[in-house]
């Protein structure tokens, strides 16, 4: 034999009498210590038990204890009218130790042949938290958190756990909270929290986003007149917003919803050693930073709609067919902004500008002209027209050409290309004439 | 031009003076960069005539003026099937100049038609025959410096081959007539083209409009009794017309 190194006690196992299932022999003193990790209870469930049955048990029992104390004492079978049978009701221990002790006298009928127990056993959870108080007081101050095979104590904001891991401190300085909605409360709200509390809570959200702050109707800072006319003197809560002036408050009214209009907040709580303040407790929330509207583009229109424009939206300009997107002097093939943080439009609105088709192409030993429209723009109308009498028109083609919003002069059957001239033949300006005949 | 009358100004707008190798010769503006002759005009014994050695000069009637302005040849295309080389056999007598510019029309130069394919050339129809070739001043044939034509009817086809037959008679040498050919001319004489006028055109009117029937090819002398002016025919070469100034 050697030693084993020390390891965790199993979380389940089988046991069971002496030559089980042969019926167990006479003169038994057989103890059985269970055990297994701490934080958990140990489940001990009989699958059979046949014990012989004697009133109280008083000849062959199995005892069940725990901490030296008797949970049971079992003999008997299932059906048998005598003993103590467990039934098939588990047995819990309090705590992760249970003990059997099985013990048999000198004889056993001679009708019956008992066969003893068996048993199984298995390691449950403890519920720590719910435990009944003792008499040091709660498991845990303020919270308690069950765990698996164990507890964990925590405390309120404002409050540290002391070394104990049981009871709470206050202290409630350098609180961040950073995420979008939240709640926070002075110490020990909403009872009065211990004198001289001083305490600071900086609320800091994403740059773009804006804190609004929902004071509940239950707030109670001391008030107190001083012949200085000092506002809030000994007991206050300020709050302090970038660039604004700090709000110090007290007094029995809430102050309901208070919309900052920036991401950081940073609210001081402080008390003195007289007085007392039940304090406050709020819920803040976050906005996106509104945008202005964008306005609108002559000859383009801005998408989407909204009712107002946050933080990260994005808009897109578009401009009317024949117009196109410039900013700056320069040609853009698309726009989109988006609503920055700083609650600006990232870029300025482009413009939309009437599209040219630029200068039509010449026609050789012919001519263009200009039907309507203003220099080569969108919907300008030209005609190509041939030297007649020594060119014509290629195929009759159409000679009207429109400036498209493609930027090509198009005619009427959607062509691009522009006309030919084609040398008219045969066809002398003058005849030579004979009257004579 | 025989029995002709000067033309004037814008009325034969696409008639052509060739001068090749210094000999005067006609032809006709088909489009901007093109002119169509007749073969033997670009092939001298058996050579065709180098691009360089073209002048073309067109727009006016008087030889005189129009030497002011020659236009200059890019490249010369004589029908693959002319084989001429002692000056009788004339089928197949067409060629193409192409010029190194193109022209731009206007009244006085002006492409004619092409004929359409298959186009019938019917007995009688008259047809105008223009050139600067030789022509008569009294009894003495002179060579011209103004602008002729002359009004001339297509001959039966079997008409002109019993004249051609005919002249086989009395000369050794006559070239022979094939149906690439067609003759125009009177029976009587007097009316005929000439020398000089070779490659010049043969046009024909329909509703006002000109078409080049024929181009100035030979013939038994000029304008005599019994003999006709024989031409190419050209409905048999639109094809190849084209073709040539497409692939060129």
């Amino acid at each position: 034999c050697w030693h084993l190194p020390d390891s965790e006690p199993p979380m389940h196992g089988h046991i069971q009498s002496p030559q089980y299932p042969q019926p167990y022999p006479p003169n038994l003193q057989e103890q059985w210590d269970l055990s297994v990790p701490e934080g958990y209870h140990i489940r001990l469930t009989f699958t059979h038990l046949d014990i012989e049955a004697s009133a109280g048990c008083h000849y062959d029992a199995l005892t069940v204890l725990y901490d030296g104390k008797a949970l049971g004492k079992f003999c008997g079978h299932e059906n048998s009218a005598d003993g103590n049978h467990p039934g098939n009701q588990p047995i819990l221990s309090p705590g992760n130790t249970l003990t059997l002790l099985f013990q048999t006298d000198k004889s056993n009928p001679e009708r019956h042949q008992n066969v003893g127990f068996s048993a199984e056993y298995q390691a449950i959870d403890i519920d720590e938290c719910s435990a009944p108080e003792t008499e040091d007081g709660p498991l845990c101050s303020q919270i308690c958190l069950n765990t698996v095979g164990s507890y964990l104590c925590s405390c309120h904001h404002g409050f540290e756990l002391r070394s104990d891991q049981r009871t709470c401190v206050l202290s409630c300085t350098g609180g961040i909270f950073e995420e979008p909605e939240g709640h926070l409360s002075s110490p020990g709200y909403p009872n009065p929290p211990p004198h001289a509390v001083t305490c600071q809570y900086i609320i800091s959200v994403e740059f773009g986003f804006t804190l609004s702050l929902n004071f509940t109707d239950n707030f109670h800072i001391e008030s107190l007149d001083t012949a200085e006319g000092l506002n809030c003197p000994y007991h206050w809560l300020k709050i302090t917003i970038p660039n604004e002036k700090p709000m110090k408050l007290c007094g029995g009214k809430s102050p309901g919803l208070i919309s900052t209009h920036s991401n950081t907040v940073t609210l001081d709580y402080h008390t003195d050693n007289d007085g007392q303040s039940s304090g406050w407790s709020l819920d803040y929330s976050t906005h996106r930073v509104k945008c202005p509207f964008p306005g609108k583009v002559a000859k383009g229109r801005v998408t989407p709609v909204l009712s107002e424009y946050l933080y990260r939206d994005h808009i897109f300009v578009r401009c009317d067919q024949g117009y196109k997107l410039m900013t700056n002097g320069k040609e853009i093939k698309s726009f989109s902004a988006v609503c920055q943080s700083s609650g600006q439009w990232h870029l300025p609105l482009p413009e939309c500008h009437i599209i040219d088709c630029g200068k039509p192409k010449p026609l050789l030993n012919g001519g263009v002209t200009f039907l309507s429209g203003f220099q080569n723009q969108y919907l300008s109308v030209i005609q190509y027209h041939c030297n007649e009498p020594f060119y014509s028109l290629l195929g009759g083609m159409t000679a009207e050409f429109t400036c498209e919003a493609d930027r090509n002069w198009r005619s009427n059957n959607n062509l691009v290309v522009s006309p030919t001239c084609i040398p008219v033949c045969g066809k002398p300006t003058k005849q030579i004439s004979a009257y004579q005949r | 031009i025989i029995g002709g009358k000067e033309a004037p100004d814008d009325t034969i707008p696409w008639q052509v003076l060739l001068s090749v190798d210094g000999q005067r010769g006609g032809g006709m503006v088909i489009a901007d960069r093109w002119i169509l002759t007749a073969a033997h005009v670009l092939k001298h014994n058996g050579n065709i005539t180098s691009s360089e050695a073209v002048r073309a000069y067109m727009g006016l009637t008087n030889v005189k003026a129009l030497q002011l302005s020659p236009l200059n040849a890019a490249s010369v295309h004589v029908h693959p099937e002319y084989n001429n080389p002692n000056g009788l056999n004339y089928d197949h007598d067409i060629g193409l100049v192409k010029l190194q510019e193109p022209v731009t029309f206007n009244s006085s130069i002006m492409p004619i038609c092409l004929p359409g394919e298959g186009t019938t050339y019917t007995t009688g129809m008259m047809g105008l025959v223009s050139g600067f070739g030789l022509t008569e001043e009294g009894r003495r044939r002179i060579l011209t410096n103004k602008l002729k034509y002359v009004q001339l009817p297509v001959v039966e086809q079997e008409a002109c081959s019993n004249s051609v037959t005919l002249a086989k008679r009395t000369r050794d040498y006559v070239p022979n007539l094939t149906n690439n050919m067609f003759c125009a001319g009177v029976p009587e004489g007097g009316k005929d083209s000439c020398q000089g006028d070779s490659g010049g055109p043969f046009t024909v009117s329909d509703d006002g409009q000109f078409w080049a029937a024929g181009i100035v090819s030979w013939g038994v002398d000029c304008g005599q009794q019994g003999t006709y002016g024989v031409y190419t025919r050209v409905s048999n070469y639109v094809d190849w017309i084209n073709k040539t100034m497409q692939e060129n």
